[in-house]
């Protein structure tokens, strides 16, 4: 599948309610299905929310997914 | 560079995060 096709499985991973976009409360929901802390996971937010309005589009998304997939820096 | 720090501080939880989702979709029994 293509990259764009992962990025909607993902989002819909965290976007449950379909809204369109991911809040904070549907990030925390992920704790306990992820191996990640509370902590962590509002991390990720505030990482991915570029503009910080509190929404996660799946522009932003994509955008943090790709720099995952493309620009990890390799040490 | 404080912002720096962060930066890669947030690229590694980012990866773990994606990781993670990565495994879920696969590695579900």
């Amino acid at each position: 599948s293509t990259l764009m096709e992962k990025t909607q499985e993902f989002f819909q991973l965290c976007d449950i309610q379909q809204k369109g976009f991911i809040t904070r409360r549907d990030m925390q929901r992920l704790h306990g299905e992820l191996p990640l802390s509370a902590d962590e996971l509002e991390n990720v937010f505030d990482t991915l929310d570029a503009d910080g309005n509190g929404y996660l589009t799946l522009d932003e998304f994509s955008s943090g997914f790709s720099e995952f997939m493309f620009g990890q820096r390799v040490s | 560079d404080p912002n720096m720090k962060g930066a890669a501080a947030n690229e590694g939880v980012l990866a773990n995060f994606f990781n993670s989702l990565l495994s879920k979709k696969t590695g579900s029994p």
